[in-house]
C-alpha cells in the first residue's frame, strides 16, 4: 500500500534526524 | 514505550519509537548539551517525506468510499505537517544557536509529534482495512440468516453460490488478520473462530439438505430437522460475531478487552 510507503519513508527520515541529534549529545553522557 | 498492535505498524514505527525515546533521555540528561549540528539537511529530508505522505493521504482520503477515514485522516495528516513544521523552525533555531534550549524542546516536540502523526495515520488506515473485513463477515451473517428460509435444492444451490466466495474471502482475510496481530490472545481467538467455522459449515449445508429432503418427501422429522439447521446456522453466526469484536480490539490491556 502507498500510504505504508510513505509512512516507511517518513519513518526512515525521522530516524536520520534523530541519529544526528542524539550523536552530538551522546559523547557528554 | 507504545504498543503497536499489528507486526507491519509495529515493524515501522519501533525503532523511530526508540530513538525518540534515546532523544528525550539524552536532551534531558545532557541539560545545557554539547553544540548541535547543523540539523538542515535530514530535517528538509524529512519535510520531503512529510509532503509525500500527506499527498498520498490526501489521495487515499479522495478516493475511499470509507466516511469514518475521510473524518478521521485529515487530523493526523495535519499533525505530521505541524510537526514537520517545528522540525524546520528547530533546525533554524539551532543554525542561529546550536545551544538553544528552546530549539531542542521543538526539535523533540517535532520528533514526537512526526512519530505519533503517522501513528494515528497508519491507525486510521488499519482500522479501515479491518471495517472492509468487518464488512464481509458482516455479508456472511446475512446469508446465515436466510439458511432457515430455504426450502427447496434449487435455493440451496443459489445460497451457496452466494455464500461460498464470500466465506472463502471471509477465511482469507481472517487468516491474514491473525497473522499480522501482535496480541497472541487475539490472534488465538481468531484461528479458533475461523477453525470453527470451516468445521460448521459443510454440516450446516447438510442439515439444509437433510431438511429439503425431508420436506420434499413430506416425511417426518421436520421439525427437528430445521432445529438441527438453526442451531447450526446460529453457531456459525456467533462465532463470526465473535471475529467480528477481536477484529475491532486494538488494546493490549487484558483486563479491559477480554
Amino acid at each position: 500500500e502507498m500510504i505504508l510507503e510513505a509512512a516507511k519513508g517518513i519513518m526512515a527520515a525521522s530516524s536520520a534526524l534523530v541519529r544526528a541529534a542524539n550523536a552530538a549529545q551522546r559523547e557528554l553522557i | 514505550m507504545p504498543v503497536f498492535h499489528t507486526k507491519t505498524i509495529e515493524s515501522i514505527l519501533d525503532p523511530v519509537a526508540q530513538q525518540v525515546s534515546r532523544l528525550v533521555i539524552l536532551h534531558e540528561e545532557a541539560e545545557d548539551g554539547n553544540a548541535m549540528p547543523d540539523l538542515s539537511r535530514p530535517v528538509q529530508v524529512v519535510s520531503a517525506a512529510v509532503t509525500n505522505l500527506v499527498k498520498v493521504g490526501r489521495d487515499t482520503i479522495n478516493s475511499s468510499d470509507d466516511n469514518i477515514l475521510r473524518q478521521d485522516m485529515p487530523a493526523a495528516l495535519n499533525r505530521v505537517e505541524t510537526a514537520s513544521q517545528l522540525l524546520e523552525e528547530a533546525s533554524d533555531m539551532l543554525r542561529a544557536d546550536p545551544y538553544s534550549g528552546p530549539a531542542r524542546k521543538k526539535l523533540i516536540e517535532g520528533s514526537r509529534g512526526i512519530l505519533q502523526g503517522t501513528s494515528s495515520l497508519l491507525l486510521c488506515f488499519d482500522e479501515s482495512e479491518v471495517r472492509k473485513i468487518i464488512q464481509e463477515c458482516k455479508r456472511v451473517l446475512d446469508y446465515l440468516a436466510v439458511a432457515e428460509v430455504i426450502n427447496t435444492m434449487e435455493d440451496l444451490v443459489q445460497f451457496l453460490k452466494d455464500l461460498s466466495p464470500c466465506l472463502s474471502k471471509v477465511s482469507r482475510e481472517v487468516s491474514a488478520r491473525e497473522k499480522e496481530l501482535t496480541h497472541q490472545v487475539h490472534s488465538e481467538i481468531l484461528v479458533r473462530c475461523l477453525e470453527q467455522v470451516k468445521i460448521l459449515a459443510p454440516i450446516l449445508i447438510c442439515s439444509m439438505k437433510v431438511y429439503i429432503h425431508i420436506v420434499e418427501q413430506q416425511g417426518k422429522g421436520v421439525e427437528e430437522a430445521a432445529e438441527n439447521r438453526n442451531y447450526l446456522a446460529s453457531r456459525m453466526s456467533d462465532e463470526i460475531q465473535e471475529i467480528i469484536r477481536v477484529l475491532q480490539l486494538t488494546t493490549y490491556d487484558e483486563d479491559t478487552s477480554e
